[in-house]
């Protein structure tokens, strides 16, 4: 009956929308933002000729996106009719997705599962002691009996007036300015108005305004871009089954090796990512200090119990 | 080391990192890097062993923990690092003095080991060895998979013997997914699968490791209902904030 629920450590607190199931502010200490995040598609260009697409189809090499879609149990692509009005690129942004959300509550982590569709889950959690919030995604199989290619992405929607700048690591090292549709040593003939904001984001990717400063840390290599003010994207996982003709040969569609059966399952990515939220001017001590504790994890090994365990000091 | 250079070497191949290959050649990459892979999972946790052990020194006083913090300036440079750390090492006390063998799970994020040590189902608890690469002390969350058939609490036991608060989580649904679908195109390989994790914050040191002893907790259970019912009934409320580098 309660609008939100809330997951609180001490640290960050969280609320989340009952009604849609989505994050709707995020509060570290004291600094607030409004935000949300959401698993979207792009549908990938065919390379059949259009004006849109020109004749490119998004592959391996090549992202040329063709509309965008909010992953959603029902509308994962499957529907003839969303099929046909996809193909035309008609259609983009059906409003907010409704998902299912369960929380799990503990003494060392309070967890918030949202389920988007059954190929397309985030995990969302926060362990005590710590101020990041840990956001654990899965993606895959990713459906294609539609006919489309699908370039899944989780978008990061803030309230922080950050306009058209972000920034990007440069390889793990120094944070590089980027500004939408725009590049620094030329003037920019805007052709690719998503593709054409893409950069890598080895280790992090960040928007600002003059209060506060928002971060995302990647566990992985990805590609992020930020499309609109406060808000963030980063492409998690990508299907597509046109070959972009820039040498591979093949769509980039992959299936598990060794499995040789006409119905192999694609494959699945399962990554994290960690949100750091924090004043702008003491902002870069933690998003450094935890862009390397993202990137090098303590190492498990098991084993059984010694014998001696409990007997010896 | 040598077992060592040709998974460094794919590793930096941009057909390798990108995805820019036929499906043939991705499952070739796969194949060499998991070879690969394998013998740097037997090269740390040899190491690791010989670190518990404390064979790599003069008798057997060490316990693997490297300085909280040392100064250095450019006359020393990393040999007075070197120096303190054996110091420090020297003055730890071995608990453990029998043989260990170290395996490291492979899928732990979907919850599943492929040890010999059967995490899930053996329910006589076992042992984590984490080792900390980075230069400072930390806490960070560790999950390790477990079985709620054998036992519906788990209790865990840091380096000084001390409880360290843990909670029993439900695997979620999609982890069940992921594992029926690693288990279907991936049977030939004995893993174990957990429909539950136990989670806590771990205390390492620098450049170091610390040992904890997950174990299934006797007489906690007020019955065999859902696991997540059970979650408060898992934590033990000692901190860990007094653990020692």
């Amino acid at each position: 009956k309660e609008q939100y629920v809330s997951l609180d450590n001490g640290f960050a607190r969280l609320e989340f929308d009952t009604h849609t199931g989505l994050l709707h502010s995020l509060t570290v200490q004291d600094t607030k933002v409004q935000m949300s995040m959401h698993l979207a598609w792009y549908n990938s260009s065919d390379g059949l000729e259009t004006q849109e697409n020109r004749g490119q189809a998004s592959g391996a090499y090549i992202f040329r996106p063709n509309g965008l879609y909010n992953v959603s149990s029902e509308g994962s692509g499957e529907g003839w009719w969303g099929t046909l009005l996809r193909r035309l690129g008609i259609g983009s942004n059906q409003g907010d997705p409704i998902v299912q959300l369960d929380i799990v509550r503990g003494d060392v982590v309070l967890e918030a599962r949202q389920m988007f569709a059954n190929w397309a889950t985030l995990v969302t959690r926060l362990y005590k002691g710590q101020s990041q919030v840990e956001m654990e995604w899965t993606v895959g199989p990713i459906p294609f009996a539609d006919g489309l290619g699908k370039e899944v992405v989780v978008v990061y929607t803030s309230d922080v007036d950050s306009k058209d700048e972000f920034w990007t690591d440069a390889n793990g090292r120094e944070m590089i300015k980027r500004t939408r549709d725009y590049r620094p040593s030329w003037e920019l003939n805007v052709t690719e108005p998503v593709a054409g904001n893409y950069y890598p984001v080895t280790a992090a990717m960040y928007v600002q305004d003059a209060g506060k400063q928002l971060t995302v840390l990647t566990d992985r290599s990805q590609g992020g871009a930020s499309l609109q003010s406060g808000q963030m994207e980063v492409m998690l996982h990508r299907r597509t089954l046109a070959d972009d003709a820039r040498g591979v040969g093949e769509p980039l569609n992959e299936t598990a090796c060794g499995c040789l059966a006409c119905d192999c399952p694609g494959l699945v990515a399962r990554g994290r990512h960690w949100l750091v939220l924090a004043p702008r001017e003491e902002a870069a001590k933690p998003r450094r200090t935890l862009q390397q504790e993202l990137n090098d994890p303590p190492l498990l090994a098991f084993s059984a119990i010694p014998r001696e365990v409990g007997s010896s000091n | 080391t040598e077992a060592l250079e040709e998974a460094v070497s794919l590793l930096q191949h941009h057909d390798a990192i990108t995805g820019t290959e036929k499906q043939h050649v991705a499952c070739d990459y796969h194949r060499r890097l998991h070879r690969g892979l394998k013998y740097a999972q037997a090269v740390v946790t040899s190491a690791l062993e010989a670190l518990i052990r404390g064979q790599d020194r003069p008798g057997r006083d060490t316990g693997g923990v490297a300085p909280d913090s040392i100064t250095l300036d450019s006359s020393t440079g990393s040999d007075a690092y070197v120096a303190a750390s054996q110091r420090v090492l020297q003055e730890q006390p071995n608990p453990i003095d029998a043989p260990i063998t170290l395996e490291i799970c492979d899928w732990l994020n979907i919850t599943a080991c492929n040890t010999t040590v059967h995490l899930s189902s053996a329910g006589k608890g076992f042992m984590v060895a984490a080792y900390n690469p980075l230069g400072w002390s930390r806490e960070v969350p560790l999950r390790a998979p477990v079985s709620s058939s054998t036992a519906c609490a788990w209790a865990v036991t840091g380096p000084e013997n001390e409880a360290v608060t843990a909670q029993l989580l439900p695997a979620s649904p999609s982890t069940h997914d992921l594992q029926q679908l690693l288990a279907g195109v991936n049977a030939t390989c004995p893993t174990t699968f957990g429909d539950a994790e136990v989670a806590f914050v771990a205390r390492l040191p620098p450049l170091g490791y610390s040992t904890f002893f997950v174990q299934p907790a006797s007489g906690a259970c007020a019955g065999r209902g859902s696991i997540q019912s059970n979650a408060q009934d898992a934590s033990l409320q000692t901190d860990v904030d007094n653990a020692v580098d």
